[in-house]
Parts: C-alpha cells; sequence; structure tokens
C-alpha cells in the first residue's frame, strides 16, 4: 500500500518556525528603508514536494514593525516591536523557500506593509498620536530644523539626510511634532560644512557611517527643540544593501506610506 | 433495489461514534500571535 503522504505542516510546527525565521532574516537583509520587522504570524505555510530531500514552501506572513531602523546593527531579537498604540506598521509578506537536504534558501518575497487603521487606534486610545501623512509640511520643518540644530552643534562629522522614517504630531495638549529618521556621516567635518555644505558628501561605502536621529518639536504652550543622534559606526555593508548611483541623494521618505518590496 | 436513504438518517449512522470528551486539533494555520493582531 503506497505511503500515506506526509500530513500538511502547521504553521506552528517547528519546521515551519524555521522557514519563517529564514524568510524574515532574509526580508529585514534586502530591505532599503523604514524598519526591522519581526514576525507576529505565519498565516500560511504550503509544502510542494520537487523529489527526494527537495520541497518548495510557500510562506505567507504577518509581520510587524520594530523600533529599529533597517541599517541599525542591533540584532533583531533585540528589536522592541512597536505596540498598538504607537500607530504599529503591519507587513504582510508572502515568501517562496526551497529546502535541499535540510538547508533553506529564500527563492523570492513579496511584501506590502501598511501603518494600522486611524480609527482602530482612536478607538483603543483617543489621545494617541496617530502617524504624519507623507507630505506634512510640519514634519519636514522639524526635521531640517533638528538636523541643523545637530549639525550646528556638533564638533564630529557633518550628517546628511537619509529619510524619514516615521512622524506623528499631537495637537491636544500642546501641539508637539515628533520625528524619527536616518543620517549619514559625509566627508566634512560641521565647521567644514559651513563654508561649502555642497561639498559634503555622504562617505563611501568602505568608511559609510549611518545613524538615527529623534527630534521632537514643541510648538504650544512654549517653543522647544530636543535632537538626539546615535551614529553606528562603520559597519561591513550586508551584501543586500548596495550602494545605487545617486545613493547620496536619497529621497526622503516618511512611513506611514505603502512600502512595497519584491525580492527574488 | 437499492433504497436511497435520508441523507440525515445515513450522515447519523456514518458519524463516527467519538470518545468522551475528544477535543479535535486545532486548525494546523493560521499559527499562532507573537505579539498583537491588527
Amino acid at each position: 500500500v503506497p505511503a500515506a503522504p506526509p500530513a500538511p505542516l502547521g504553521c506552528d510546527d517547528p519546521e515551519s518556525e524555521a522557514a519563517a525565521e529564514v524568510a524574515v532574516n532574509y526580508i529585514n537583509g534586502h530591505s532599503h528603508h523604514g524598519y526591522k520587522f519581526a514576525l507576529n504570524r505565519i498565516e500560511d505555510i504550503r509544502v510542494v514536494p520537487q523529489g527526494p530531500n527537495n520541497d518548495i514552501i510557500f510562506l505567507e506572513l504577518d509581520l510587524l514593525e520594530t523600533k529599529c531602523p533597517i541599517l541599525s546593527p542591533t540584532p533583531l531579537a533585540n528589536c522592541t516591536v512597536r505596540s498598538f498604540a504607537e500607530h504599529a506598521v503591519e507587513g504582510d509578506c508572502d515568501v517562496k523557500l526551497q529546502k535541499v537536504d535540510g538547508i533553506l534558501s529564500v527563492l523570492a518575497s513579496k511584501c506590502h506593509s501598511h501603518a494600522d487603521s486611524r480609527e482602530d487606534i482612536l478607538k483603543v486610545c483617543p489621545d494617541c498620536p496617530l502617524l504624519a501623512s507623507m507630505n506634512n509640511t510640519e514634519v519636514l520643518e522639524t526635521v531640517s530644523a533638528a538636523l541643523n540644530d545637530y549639525n550646528s552643534k556638533t564638533t564630529d562629522s557633518y550628517l546628511r539626510l537619509l529619510e524619514i522614517g516615521r512622524a506623528k504630531i499631537q495637537y491636544h495638549p500642546g501641539h508637539v511634532v515628533a520625528t524619527e529618521f536616518a543620517v549619514g556621516a559625509t566627508n566634512c567635518s560641521a565647521q567644514e560644512a559651513k563654508a561649502n555644505v555642497g561639498a559634503c558628501q555622504l562617505l563611501p561605502e568602505d568608511q559609510s557611517n549611518f545613524g538615527f536621529c529623534t527630534a521632537v518639536m514643541v510648538k504650544a504652550p512654549s517653543q522647544d527643540l530636543q535632537v538626539d543622534c546615535q551614529l553606528y559606526g562603520h559597519q561591513v555593508p550586508a551584501p543586500a544593501f548596495p550602494c545605487f548611483p545617486g545613493y547620496s541623494r536619497l529621497l526622503v521618505l516618511l512611513q506611514g506610506i505603502i512600502l512595497s518590496q519584491d525580492t527574488s | 433495489s437499492v433504497a436511497k436513504r435520508a441523507v440525515a438518517e445515513a450522515a447519523q449512522h456514518d458519524k463516527v461514534p467519538r470518545p468522551v470528551g475528544f477535543v479535535p486539533p486545532p486548525p494546523p494555520c493560521p499559527g499562532r500571535i507573537r505579539y498583537f493582531d491588527i
């Protein structure tokens, strides 16, 4: 009697979790913007045998954004998942993997991320500030003022903006704009930049030094601006993060847009 | 002659008797939620 086909894999089986871990590491390793994502739930798994010790695995994953910027060297296990009240961002990913002789490799992945609905947040937390929309001028002004403020006080390298990670605006009580943005060290000192900022370019890949800034601008009842920037130091760039032409003129991106990322 | 039994009656007879306290296994997917569902 032919052997009964193996029982379908359950989404919480060890094999499924191992495949999901490989998939999430691949997705974070090939993402160029925003933040690292952590696994929240394995929605579905389908195994298609190709022959002895050779399976194609289709995974449907539900991810949640963490607080670690994508360029941060912090291991994913140490990255805090953004809470629901902080206006969480969810990632939905379809990943195709191959398992040959027990070795898993990702063949393709397709992800879309989206912020949780504003109504859901306000239902649970009516006073929680929400993610700002992509082209909010207050956010862009705050980031520009914060980076200028930092560069005017630092004795280190002049920093250039890479992208805005996310931003939230609170209108009551008090008018507050909170932003997070990624920065890169340039080949100028802050002093040199005062003379000729146009000459200040991001350091070449073999010396690159990225970092991350948080800024809070209080507009009412009184004006105040707090900026904190941390540079990671030179990291050996992951092969998945090539420098592409125009790298130093990265567009300013604001989290809260629908980020879609196809990799294969 | 083949008499067609009422479906309900047939289903009743065909139902495999379940041991007392039988708990069906959880569906294999989707899996557990690690943080929260949005």
